[in-house]
């Protein structure tokens, strides 16, 4: 299962619909501070299944809608689409037939939440389950935020066991 | 489970002492349970020498020195149990140039294993890169992502930028 | 006492609320305090937003931009309170190059009032040094200081690093 | 009061005596990764009156003794000497008439410690006061250790307080 694409609407600065490829190898994102780079961390967590509103940086989940700027009005919803390369045949008995698998995952500033697994709608138990069965899951050692780093040497030694057990 | 977690621990305490010495070309560190006795709420402890240092409490680190033995901790627990993808947002932030070509030398050895996506604000790092995307605000507040070239990135974190800013 | 306390919050709030733009090339930013009623538990907050973007809560914003707000609140506090020397360590990781520039632009404008020390492995602000050291360990495990020249310094942090290692 | 100059012997990793001249104006310091730039920081610190051993990076006081190294062994004692221009006569009235004052700090490893003022034995408290009454003390806000600007972001209002309540 490996990254193919990310397509974003109005998660966080990317007001505009933002689609970007993944190669196999190294995918570099370079940028000045504030443009948006780790935004994009927060998007693949947000699209998998994260949900601690703490961990994207924000205190409600509504915070990763776009909430306007000195030009742009405030958006209505947030949209995410993964895309994943299936040809290793890992994923999950029930999509292991596909070529790619897409999850989906949109919310209203109502609050309303969607969840979808290649366009069709599904629970965001479905999304958590099928990276769960692909050993994919949001992994804290896989998705290593800005200061992640920082805070494993910091952390209490009870804390820190946290990580391993992710790996157990 | 207690099996399970003693055994990742021990698997991933070995391979931090084998990695450790590589990304820093020398020195020791292990990990070491707080308490033995109950592994379901022991804590995880990390003994740590830079090459030619003596070993101490991690605290008494440089800053570059924790942040290259939290990457190495890291990477054990990934080589341990390797995912499809890793994503990691500035890591190599608090190194020099010596340990960020350490850093890079050890992604390039694991890219058999995985795909790797990289944050970077460090030119030589986004050597490493198989293709590059750069993040632009041209119009405040609103993100653009656009291919580039290894050249143009490197500018966009280079001299040129005081005449964008 | 708590007369005292309003009137430094007041007189370091007013120094923010000027800084800040300063030091971001416009944007807003202020402190709140949390309990005005209670001014010797009062905690402070900070609020602000970069040039074109919407106020929020800082802690949406990336990490050179709390970096270069936390920047403006010490400057602030020492504007207010200035003592004869000010020291520090590495500030300027976090920012990319327009803002190591802005930074060291604000550190001229301060230089007559203090002296400042600074350990960087910015090359550019290096250039702002009277005087530089260089720290080596050439001797695994022991410091030596040396006086170097703005060429070597950045050497030492630039592409020659890797020919040491 | 402006810093003159700084002396090592002992402290860290500075295991020889190591002497650094500071100029009006700006003073930078350069090299890799744990070669003792921090170390010197720590070293204005613990001369100017540092109690806490966690504020140096150390769990006991004694860390800042040099412990021996691969090619070393471990010395007996740290001590570190600042030197102040007082030209501008901002020292305490106990001070003032002097052209320079220097604080020392001497630490065995047996956990006995000396200190000085123009090489006369003191107390720390005549250390700690003749840095309050100067205003020089080590204000939070004019030693910014490496890392203390995450910590201003990420620390409680409560505890975000504190740098203010230093300048009041
Ligand atoms: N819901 C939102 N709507 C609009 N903008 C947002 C929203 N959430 C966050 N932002 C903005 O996104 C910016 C942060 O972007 P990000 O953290 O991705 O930057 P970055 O490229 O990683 O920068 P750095 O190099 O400093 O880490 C902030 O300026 C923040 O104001
Ligand atoms: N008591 C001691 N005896 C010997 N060495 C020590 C002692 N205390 C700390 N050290 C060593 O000093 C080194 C840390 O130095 P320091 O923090 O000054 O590095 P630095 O130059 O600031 O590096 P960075 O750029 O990574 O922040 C560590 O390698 C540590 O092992
Ligand atoms: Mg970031
Ligand atoms: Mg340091």
């Amino acid at each position: 299962m490996r990254l193919k694409s990310l397509e974003l609407i109005g998660f966080k600065s990317f007001v505009d619909r933002t689609v970007i490829h993944f190669e196999e190898g190294v995918t570099g994102i370079v940028g000045p501070n504030g443009c948006g780079k780790s935004n994009v961390v927060d998007a693949i967590r947000w699209v998998m299944g994260e949900m601690s509103a703490k961990h994207l940086r924000g205190s409600d989940m509504q915070d990763v809608i776009f909430n306007g700027s000195e030009t742009r009005q405030a958006m209505g919803m947030s949209q995410v689409y993964l895309t994943f390369d299936n040809s290793d045949g890992r994923a999950p008995a029930d999509f292991s037939k596909y070529n790619e698998i897409q999850v989906g995952r949109r919310l209203y500033r109502s609050g309303e939440s969607e969840y979808f697994i290649n366009k069709t709608p599904c629970r965001l138990k479905d999304i958590i389950d099928l990276f769960l069965g692909t050993g994919v899951g949001t992994k804290a050692y896989s998705v290593v935020e800005q200061g992640m780093i920082g805070s494993i040497i910091t952390a209490k030694p009870e804390d820190r066991r946290f990580f391993l057990e992710e790996a157990a | 489970s207690r099996k399970r977690f003693r055994e990742t621990f021990d698997a991933v305490n070995s391979q931090f002492q084998e990695l450790f010495p590589k990304l820093f070309r020398g020195g020791r560190a292990k990990l070491v349970l707080t308490d033995e006795e109950n592994l379901l709420e022991t804590g995880v402890e990390i003994i740590a020498s830079p090459p030619g240092k003596k070993l101490q409490s991690i605290t008494l680190l440089s800053g570059g020195e924790k942040a290259l033995t939290a990457i190495a901790l890291i990477f054990s627990i990934f080589l341990i149990k390797p995912s499809p993808f890793c994503l990691l947002d500035e890591v190599d932030a608090p190194l020099d140039d010596a340990n960020v070509d350490r850093f890079n030398d050890m992604i390039r050895s694991m890219i058999g294993h995985s795909q790797f996506i990289l944050i970077t604000h460090n030119k030589r790092t986004m050597e490493l890169a198989d293709v590059l995307y750069g993040v632009t605000m041209e119009e405040a507040g609103a993100s653009k992502m656009v291919s580039v070239r290894l050249n143009q990135a490197q500018e966009m974190v280079g001299e040129t930028q005081t005449a964008v800013a």
